[in-house]
């Protein structure tokens, strides 16, 4: 009698959880903007025999935001999935991949991302800030300011923005306008940059250096600007930011 | 009306006696949650 075909994998099966990681790493490695996603759940695991040691594997995967800038060489492992206060947001991933002699690769994969309802947030935490547009105009001109205040203050390089990340309003009881951006050295001292800033380009991709700021402008009740930007150093393309040889829209 | 008893009567009859403690394994999928459901 012919072999039983194998039991149908379940989503929380070793094979399963083993797909779903490379499966994310792929995701997080082959993408230029945001933050890094980490694995939430496996929805579903469909696996199509095509011959021996021949398996075509359909994942379609749960992701949560983490903290982490998709520019950040911070290994997944380490980075916090973003917590429901601070208005999360999911990833639907559907992934297919094919194994071959026991090694898994990405044939094609389709990802959306959506922020968590906002009465959610506030149902659990009225007075939280929350996720508004990127161009909204309170976000660009506190992104502006806090750029601009970084590099009037520092000694390093004249840093450019890349992307803003997220942004968050607070309307009461105080007004504050939250940021997170990626930034870029530039070819400039911010010494220079005063003299002449359109000499200021991006520094090549083989001298490279990425980073990320917060920031916090408080409107009401009265005004204050925090700004916090680190830069990662030069960094050679890695698991955790494959991409960086491809350069960064 | 009787179809419906009819049914309802031979899926009783139907089901497999369950041993006293019988825990149904759970659904293959969807797996667990790792964090937290949005």
């Amino acid at each position: 009698a012919p072999a039983a075909p194998p039991a149908p994998l379940g989503c929380d099966d070793p094979e399963s959880e083993a797909a779903a990681e490379f499966a994310v790493n792929y995701i997080n490695g082959h993408s230029h903007h945001g933050y890094k996603f980490a694995l939430n759940r496996i929805d579903s695991i469909v696996v199509r025999h095509q011959g021996p040691n021949n398996e075509i594997v359909f994942l379609e995967l749960d992701l949560l935001e983490t903290t982490c800038p998709i520019l950040s060489p911070t290994p997944l492992a380490n980075c916090t999935v973003r917590s429901f206060t601070e208005h999360a947001v999911e990833g639907d991933c559907d992934v297919k991949l094919q194994k071959l002699d026991g090694k898994l690769s990405v044939v094609a994969s389709k990802c959306h991302s959506h922020a968590d309802s906002s009465e959610d947030v506030l149902r659990l935490c009225p007075d939280c800030p929350l996720l508004t547009t990127l161009n909204d105009t309170e976000v660009l001109s506190t992104v502006t300011a806090a750029l601009n205040d970084h590099n009037s203050k520092t000694a390093d390089a004249y840093l450019r923005l890349l992307e803003i990340g997220r942004a968050r309003i607070q309307h009461h009881p105080v007004h504050v306008v939250s940021v997170e951006f990626a930034v870029a050295a530039t070819n400039c001292s911010a010494e220079e940059a005063k003299d002449n800033v359109e000499a200021c380009q991006l520094l090549p991709d083989d001298q490279s250096n990425y980073g990320f700021c917060t920031a916090a402008e408080t409107k009401r009740p009265s005004q204050n600007l925090q700004v916090d930007c680190q830069l990662y150093g030069h960094q050679v393309p890695t698991p955790d930011v494959p991409f960086l040889s491809q350069g960064t829209s | 009306a009787v179809a419906k008893r009819a049914v309802a009567e031979a899926a009783q009859h139907d089901k497999v006696p369950r041993p006293v403690g019988f825990v149904p394994p759970p659904p293959p999928c969807p797996g667990r949650i790792r964090h937290f459901k949005i």
